[in-house]
């Protein structure tokens, strides 16, 4: 369970203040498919960040399996991270001087997964996706949304309990799309994993049992 | 009027060859709107490249103007599209150390409009895309779709005669892409100009006259 009591963000820009966040209070549930939505700067993706430990809010607090996550020290948080939480980020992060075969197994490497456990699993993830014959490609010499997919194949990686994914499908046709999809809810239905999505899709949102809307760094509904 | 015949784009990696366009030609009128779909993958963006002369072709002629560009020097290409190309590309490339501001202004600068002129434009702009009070944020202080918007606002700066835009509601909700198509449509039929969108989003590709679909290279329908 991730519990969200009375979070906000506050970014300071000279004298200015953006509130990102005001005072957020949500629970998601283990095994929960949240989404939410909300227009372009409203605090969704600060949001994720937060409920990721990738950020820390201004003031309020966030639990992870009943513990403060602020308590943990940057070690403890990162291992948190790479264990049991998998990102899909809104602007995809790859490492660009790795081909998309490599970028998939770096989670893996890093939980100390040999090489040969993770070039297997990372050829099913690619596969999986759509992209059986990119691994060798370079960022660069992948479309926008074949990074993306990568992105998603990436996030898979390590098994993670949580899927945290920004705009999954942001430059996907509706039939990578719907793949996308598929591959979420059953990794929700079947592998019991608790999936918080951003998004502006209703395909996806209309699939979540918890739906979540912000305006202005605020829960709407 | 930009024609393309037999354009065909063969990308070589290792002893792999990737044939991400083959044997394309279309005509587009002066004042036509025209939208390019299809899965990912499948040469959209190769496409929009050739088509705006971000890119050659391997083999076959692109004429603007009736003009053969790959006649021209890389310095007439340059100025060709400073003047007359308005580019909204799929991962954005905004200068990351330029504010919103900088970055809209940019284009203005190089065409040798005044600062203040400049200056003036920019915050038309930028209101017009919904960002007056994100002028002074850096790109890493914006969210996605506002850094999707200040690549909009900026393909509009020189009041090209063309605009070439690669996914540009991507990363916003539907209100936000209410307003830039909205924006879009203005262009086209009052302002006269040339569109060339590619999306996955079919509220704007229904607002095309015509409507290309690309599937492996090729043009599908
Ligand atoms: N430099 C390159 N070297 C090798 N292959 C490339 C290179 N650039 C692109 N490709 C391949 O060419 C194909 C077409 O790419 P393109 O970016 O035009 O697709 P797209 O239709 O825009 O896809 P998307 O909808 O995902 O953005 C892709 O399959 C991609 O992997
Ligand atoms: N470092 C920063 N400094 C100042 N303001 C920031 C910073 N980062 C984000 N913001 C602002 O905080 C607000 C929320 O940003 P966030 O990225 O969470 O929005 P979002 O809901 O994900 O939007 P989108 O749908 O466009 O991706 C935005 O208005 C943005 O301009
Ligand atoms: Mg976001
Ligand atoms: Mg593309």
């Amino acid at each position: 369970d991730i519990e969200l009591i009375n979070v906000t963000k506050v970014y300071q820009l000279g004298k200015r203040e953006v509130k990102a966040l005001r005072s957020i209070s949500s629970t998601i549930r283990s095994g929960n498919f949240m989404s939410i939505m909300g227009p372009s700067g409203s605090g969704k993706t600060t949001l994720l960040n937060i409920i990721g430990a990738l950020d820390s809010p201004t003031s309020g607090y966030v639990r992870v399996g009943g513990k403060d996550i602020s308590d943990l020290s940057d070690r403890s948080r990162s291992k948190l991270r790479l264990s049991s939480f998998g990102f899909i980020f809104q602007g995809f992060y790859l490492l660009q001087n790795l081909t998309a075969m490599e970028n998939v197994m770096v989670p893996m490497r890093e939980a100390g997964i040999s090489r040969w456990d993770a070039m297997k699993r990372g050829k099913e993830l690619l596969y999986d996706v759509g992209l059986r014959n990119r691994f060798g490609h370079l960022p660069s010499q992948l479309s926008g949304g074949e990074q993306q997919r990568v992105s998603i194949a990436r996030s898979m990686a390590n098994d993670p309990s949580v899927i945290l994914a920004d705009e999954p499908t942001g430059e996907l046709d509706s039939e990578s799309s719907q793949n996308i999809i598929n591959i979420m809810r059953g990794l929700n239905r079947n592998g019991g994993k608790t999936i918080i999505v951003v998004t502006h899709d209703n395909e996806i949102a209309k699939r979540a049992s918890i739906r979540l809307r912000l305006k202005d760094g605020r829960i709407s509904n």
